[in-house]
């Protein structure tokens, strides 16, 4: 995961839905 | 109640497509066939045009008195015009690494996928994103032309054809592919299952443990299969229609980040978009 920085923190990032 | 869950699948997978997906099929097909309330795409044809409509590019609602303001460009020059097509690429690119985000999103609210393991998650998005991106541009693209900037703007296809090279090689591959997907006549509520089965293709390169990711699949495509039946009763043999259309996105996807490496290496100004970038290293 670590080449793919963006992709993986857009993962983890929880949506504005979530709260 | 096996039926009913995978009804209840097909459902919760549609209603998260509405939520992420700012451009349905539904709305793209209202402005292309003209039966909208709203007014008519501005349409780009040429050089001219694109100048006069680039500010609008990527914005979700056009000031709609611009749409008769004339720019006195009598002749683009060609630097200016090598300019432009740069900057209209670099406008594609951030509305693609946005599509990128809200397909993550969608991801995400597939039951089970963010229980995978996390590598798992980061490689099925990487080769699933610019496929489920292919398919999702079909909907608003008809043999003449595509909707684009959320279907405020029509561009037509002899206008991208007429870019240098290679811009102008880019789209003809995704028009050719486009009019024959459209010929499935899916609406939205069978691309939400579809784009779900793309995302949890077992076979991608590097993953880790394959198989919870069939798993999750199997029961994806159980509900694509039943949907199908139930909302095109009519229409023989289209679940494995649909299916076959995956073979064809590959090809799609490795030849298009083929073009952008030739980009890289044609155009001196060019930066490409670090997510795309993430995304398209060692693809294919």
């Amino acid at each position: 995961t670590e080449r793919h920085k963006i992709l993986h923190r857009l993962l983890q990032d929880s949506s504005p839905a979530d709260g | 109640p096996e039926a009913a869950d995978l009804r209840a699948l097909a459902k919760h997978l549609y209603e998260s497509y509405l939520k992420n997906f700012p451009l349905t099929k539904a709305k793209a097909r209202a402005i292309l066939s003209g039966k909208t309330s709203d007014n008519a795409p501005f349409v780009v044809h040429d050089m001219k045009s694109l100048l006069e409509g680039e500010q609008f590019i990527n914005c979700r609602q056009i000031p709609r008195q611009d749409h008769h303001r004339h720019l006195n460009v009598s002749s683009v020059q060609s630097d200016l015009q090598r300019e432009v097509e740069l900057r209209f690429f670099h406008s594609c690119q951030s509305r693609s690494a946005e599509a990128v985000s809200e397909v993550t999103e969608f991801a995400k609210s597939i039951p089970g996928f963010l229980n995978l393991d996390l590598n798992d998650q980061v490689t099925l998005l990487k080769y699933a994103v610019i496929e489920v991106l292919i398919i999702m541009m079909a909907p608003l693209m008809n043999k003449d032309g595509t909707l684009i900037s959320y279907g405020q703007i029509f561009m037509t296809r002899e206008f991208l054809k007429s870019l240098r090279k290679p811009f102008s090689d880019m789209m003809e591959p995704k028009f050719e592919f486009s009019v024959k997907f459209n010929m499935l006549e899916l609406d939205d509520t069978d691309m939400a299952l579809f784009f779900a089965v793309i995302i949890l293709s077992g076979d991608r390169p590097g993953l880790l443990n394959v198989k919870p990711i069939e798993d999750l699949q199997e029961n994806v495509l159980h509900s694509l299969e039943l949907h199908l039946k139930m909302n095109h009763p009519d229409s023989l043999h289209l679940f494995a229609k649909v299916l076959q259309k995956m073979t064809d996105l590959r090809q799609i996807v490795s030849d298009h980040v083929h073009f952008i490496q030739l980009l890289k290496e044609s155009e001196i100004n060019m930066c490409l978009h670090p997510l795309l970038q993430e995304i398209m290293k060692d693809l294919y």
